[in-house]
């Protein structure tokens, strides 16, 4: 465990609490991609299956709940209780164009082919492009309420420490995990045209509106 | 030991 690495779990963490009060707040979830929402229970339904076999420390297996009960909070406001805000024809990704790739990937390219480590991989990069729906989704909307983009830095943020976990943990361990940090990399990629904006943007007052 | 360590990321 090393900084860089509890600085990304509190910034993943930041992140859905954002999402959760600025909906909870709003009574809304408008501008927000429901698809995502899904993909990241997915993610984190396929990749804590291990939450009652392999135990690591209280930290790992708290966190672990709470991503959890967050992720479903989160789908079942914007496809329960605030479904009438829900902007459903602009959430429009096709998400079998991200889960079929995904899928397909997780079962050539895995550590072990084994039904936890191939879930386990299907979840790292299905993690990936998870954000996918919500960036095409502002894209297509053309802007974002500012609270949106603070949930989106914090959520990029989080990939970005813990690709300086994993270059930590590379010197100090000398240990990696080739398919995390490949994975990794795609995903913080994604975020790069969205930093951008942010900075440029959203941190001198304006609001987020793309070209 | 590198096995144990493997997925003790969140």
């Amino acid at each position: 465990m090393n900084i860089f690495r509890i600085l990304g779990d509190v910034s993943h963490l930041l992140a859905m609490i954002i999402l959760l009060v600025k909906i909870w707040r709003s009574k809304s979830c408008a501008g927000i991609s429901g698809k995502s929402q899904v993909l990241f229970a997915i993610v984190f339904t396929s990749r804590y299956l291990d939450l009652f076999t392999n135990f690591f420390s209280i930290y790992n297996t708290v966190m672990k709940f709470v991503f959890l009960m967050c992720a479903y909070i989160t789908v079942y406001l914007i496809y329960g209780k605030f479904r009438k805000t829900f902007d459903n024809e602009n959430d429009s990704f096709r998400l079998e164009f991200l889960l079929i790739p995904v899928t397909g990937l997780s079962f050539l390219e895995n550590q072990s082919f084994t039904p936890l480590e191939i879930l386990w991989t299907f979840s790292i990069y299905l993690e990936s492009v998870a954000i996918l729906p919500q960036l095409f989704m502002i894209s297509k909307t053309g802007e974002a309420e500012t609270i949106t983009t603070h949930y989106l830095f914090f959520l990029g943020l989080y990939h970005a420490l813990y690709l300086a976990n994993w270059i930590w943990r590379y010197q100090t361990e000398n240990y990696y995990d080739q398919i995390a940090v490949v994975s990794g990399v795609v995903q913080t990629i994604f975020y790069c045209d969205f930093f951008y904006l942010y900075v440029t943007k959203v941190l001198k007052g304006k609001k987020l509106s793309l070209p | 030991d590198q096995e144990s360590k493997r997925h003790d990321e969140l």
